[in-house]
């Protein structure tokens, strides 16, 4: 199974 | 006050055109290093981050007494940017706390000035902190290239799987009617710069994406002769389009990862 990730789990709030 | 003086209106069309499909309202960050421009897609999938360095050739003025935010919704900046000629003159105005943002287009001959304001939004959005890293591999290719690619695989399926290597790169789509795939090879015999394909590669690296957003990315083409892929396993890749005599717009698109 493949899962689009999202881009907010990779960078943190500044 | 803040006032911006771009010699090319076409560069700040360009660059509205390629976000406003993407990313509905977006804050502009202004100071006196410049222009910032930092949002997510509404699947927070995808994040655009667009820098225009106020001491590069491409502002004649620039001005700013101390930092503001302009909240601006891009569909409303592009319509008012098609009444700008393409070779216009670009100031972009607003005051110290400001609740409205001023464009003025000055014709070349200096014939035609028009002025035009738009209400500022309440954008409520929180920064990512993006962190410099080092990536695995970074492709450099002509940006009509990439365009290409994604348009032609995109017709088979949903997501491409980039394969760097040593030889070059690879971009593959496996759909349920059938499979593509598109070889590129490191050049070294081309003569312009801008038609070369190179690789840099510190490590293998094969990762997927979502095409529609990659498709959405390459609206930008315009800006620039090339484009540079940087990718690292299982992190987001980023598709960057430098922009003469400004800055860069980067987009950055969370990979698929087998779950």
């Amino acid at each position: 199974m493949i899962g689009q990730q999202k881009i907010s789990s990779f960078f943190r709030v500044a | 006050m803040f006032e911006a003086k771009m010699l090319q209106s076409s560069v700040l069309k360009k660059i509205i055109e390629s976000l406003k499909d993407l990313f509905a309202d977006a804050n502009f960050d202004c100071s006196s290093s410049g222009i910032t421009l930092q949002d997510m897609d509404s699947s927070h999938v995808a994040l655009c981050y667009l820098k225009l360095r106020s001491d590069e050739e491409g502002f004649e003025d620039y001005r700013c007494d101390r930092n503001i935010t302009l909240g601006v919704n891009l569909g409303l900046m592009s319509k008012i940017l098609k009444c700008a000629g393409n070779d216009d003159v670009v100031t972009l105005r607003a005051e110290d706390e400001p609740n409205i943002l001023t464009f003025i287009f000055d014709s070349k001959n200096s014939e035609r000035v028009s002025k035009y304001d738009i209400k500022l939004m309440e954008i409520d959005s929180e920064l990512l902190g993006i962190p410099d890293t080092d990536y695995s591999c970074v492709v450099k290719m002509p940006s009509h290239e990439f365009q290409r690619i994604c348009s032609n695989l995109s017709q088979l399926g949903d997501s491409v799987t980039i394969d760097c290597h040593k030889e070059g790169v690879d971009f593959k789509v496996a759909g349920e009617q059938g499979s593509g795939a598109i070889k590129l090879k490191q050049t070294t015999s081309v003569d312009k710069e801008e038609d070369q394909v190179t690789v840099q590669l510190n490590e293998p690296v094969t990762q997927s994406f979502a095409l529609k957003f990659l498709c959405a990315f390459t609206k930008a083409t315009s800006l620039s002769d090339t484009v540079n892929l940087s990718l690292t396993q299982d992190t987001p890749v980023v598709v960057e389009y430098p922009i003469a005599q400004h800055g860069y717009l980067r987009f950055y698109l969370a990979p698929k990862i087998e779950e």
